[in-house]
């Protein structure tokens, strides 16, 4: 068994949820924000079997699509207040962040 | 140490916090979602010693119950709009999917 | 690859995230809740290259501080109302609480 945690932008939650879903994947959502841009995002929680674990990857894949925002800088820096006013900057956010864990038991009560 | 993660019914959550302040058992919640019913449900988060991790299941065992749910079946499916009007369909949700992880380092600041 | 899960209390949780930023550490942001006292704290979920590893946990202790909660007892014990009106007591907060979990795999889709 793995525990695969993906997060993933809010946008494209409800796609991954469908995909699960219709692939007969069981899978957690979680609310979360990025420490970066402290926006919201998803964080999907997954227990798989070995042998399905690619399979869940490609439909991680398939569901997350990177886009960019604007940033206030202000926003992130402590110090950028000091520096006076700066121009918002375009970031590039990834589809999905992908972790794979090992699990050495699973229970259902 | 290993790291246990329990997904439990909203209605179960409050019962298994008092079981584990009882029985001296640290634990953090989260709200979360079912990925297929998309209801409430609550995530606990427990390190532990290895030698209690027995107890741990034995009270999430004990707190957590398995219900039926009635559904709407055109909220999982994607394409079950098009099919027209279904009946809802009843769903068996069951007391807790619990995850047992190892845990390499566990640090109190 | 490490995953690193640091639950800290609200009050330090900003500070945290601009730590990270100022080192480049990638971070995301949990709401969560402390099994004893029910209040709100913040799970932070961090994966991290193994030989940034001690700088990531000494970037928490520098960020996180103990602080002391005054707890109404009758919250926290289920049977604490039968004894009648208990003085409230002082309980002792961590700053943080850490585990380091070994990761298989990372993605970026
Ligand atoms: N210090 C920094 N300097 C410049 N640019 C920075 C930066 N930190 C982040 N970014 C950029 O901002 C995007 C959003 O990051 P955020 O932390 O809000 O939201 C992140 C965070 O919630 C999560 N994440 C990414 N890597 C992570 C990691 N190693 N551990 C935990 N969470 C991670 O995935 C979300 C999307 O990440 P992604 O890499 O696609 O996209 C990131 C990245 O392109
Ligand atoms: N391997 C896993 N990884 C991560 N999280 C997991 C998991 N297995 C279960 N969970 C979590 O536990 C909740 C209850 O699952 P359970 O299997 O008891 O009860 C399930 C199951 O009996 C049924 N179900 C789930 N997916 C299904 C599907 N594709 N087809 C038919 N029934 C499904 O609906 C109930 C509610 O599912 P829901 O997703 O809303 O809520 C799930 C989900 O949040
Ligand atoms: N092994 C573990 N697994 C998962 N999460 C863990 C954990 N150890 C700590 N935590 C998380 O960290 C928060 C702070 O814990 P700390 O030990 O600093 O500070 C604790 C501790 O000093 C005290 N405490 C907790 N449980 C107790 C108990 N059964 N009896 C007496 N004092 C307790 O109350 C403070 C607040 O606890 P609370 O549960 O509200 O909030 C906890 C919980 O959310």
């Amino acid at each position: 068994m793995k525990l695969i945690i993906a997060i993933v932008q809010d946008k494209d939650a409800n796609e991954l949820s469908n995909a699960f879903i219709e692939a007969n994947i069981r899978a957690t959502k979680i609310s979360s924000n990025g420490g970066f841009l402290r926006s919201g995002n998803t964080t999907f929680i997954i227990g798989i079997a070995d042998e399905r674990k690619t399979e869940v990857l490609s439909i991680i894949k398939g569901a997350s699509k990177s886009r960019s925002q604007m940033m206030n800088p202000s926003f992130t820096s402590p110090t950028a207040l000091e520096d006076g006013f700066q121009e918002p900057i375009r970031v590039q956010v990834g589809g999905a962040t992908v972790f794979v864990l090992p699990i050495e038991e699973i229970h259902h009560f």
